[in-house]
């Protein structure tokens, strides 16, 4: 099965 | 003191339209380096980022940086009511809790103002350092789109592969599967029909096709699009606003568990 990433796996919060 | 006037109304238009279905609430921000906007979809695996630089507007006066939280819904529903033609003008006051939209015929015969209510967003900026992407196809934002929209007929989700063949779009669904491949073309009569394909290494990373095909709303904006990608970071699509910015469009991918 495919598992979608989210955005805060590559980046991180200001 | 805010004022923004862009004589060009059509691209703020076609920035709202390009943006509204991905993100519902988003702070504008405003400085001297000009207006701006990161926000990320709701489930956080689409970002945009978009730029409208100070230069690209005929007058631009920002007094202080400002954060301005807007409904785009609410919004573009304001800005569709400017014709195509239209003198967009930005205003609002420090501290107010309103933003108003002037628009002016280009004839000079019609001025409209649209004031609009502002709204507190807690945002969280990500921080995204620049990157060396493994992979940087340029070409036509319509061929783009059209592969999208066709694959999605398909599956949900594109495999998007380069190699020195060229860049492949593939997909499965129930009833099939399609391989789009586009080779680098670089002799056509025009350079924005071209497909131009920079790779350092090979890639191969997955995305979902519903997140893609929202991308494509902001065709309007450019002929071109280009497509940064890295094994082990998100696609950027990136969709230049001629002489003003862009709109960038960052997507996680999908792993095989």
């Amino acid at each position: 099965r495919e598992t979608q990433l989210r955005l805060e796996a590559f980046y991180s919060f200001n | 003191m805010l004022e923004l006037r862009l004589v060009q109304g059509s691209l703020l238009k076609k920035v709202l339209e390009s943006i509204k279905e991905l993100v519902t609430d988003a702070n504008f921000d405003c400085s001297s380096t000009g207006f701006s906007l990161q926000a990320m979809d709701s489930s956080h695996v689409a970002l945009v980022a978009l730029l409208l630089r100070s230069e690209g507007f005929e007058h631009y006066r920002c007094d202080r940086n400002m954060s301005m939280g807007m409904n785009l819904n609410n919004m573009a529903k304001m800005l569709k009511c400017a014709g195509n033609d239209d003198i967009i003008t930005i205003k609002a006051d420090d501290g107010g809790d309103t933003v108003t939209f002037m628009f002016e015929s280009p004839t000079q015969d019609k001025i409209s103002d649209f004031e609009m209510k502002l709204m507190d967003i807690d945002s969280e900026h990500l921080g995204i350092p620049e990157a060396e992407y493994h992979a940087i196809v340029k070409m036509p934002s319509s061929e783009f789109a059209r592969i999208c929209r066709d694959l999605s007929s398909i599956g949900d989700t594109v495999v998007i592969s380069v190699t020195k063949e060229g860049v492949k779009f593939s997909t499965k669904g129930d009833i099939g599967s399609a391989n789009i491949v586009c080779r680098q073309n670089t002799s056509v009569d025009k350079p924005e029909e071209a497909t131009v394909i920079d790779m350092n290494e090979p890639v191969s990373l997955t995305f979902a096709l519903r997140y893609m095909n929202s991308f494509t709303k902001a065709t309007p904006l450019s002929n071109t699009v280009s497509i940064s990608l890295s094994n082990e970071l998100p696609v950027v699509v990136e969709y230049k606003i001629a002489e003003m910015g862009y709109v960038r469009f960052y997507l996680a991918p999908k792993i095989e568990e």
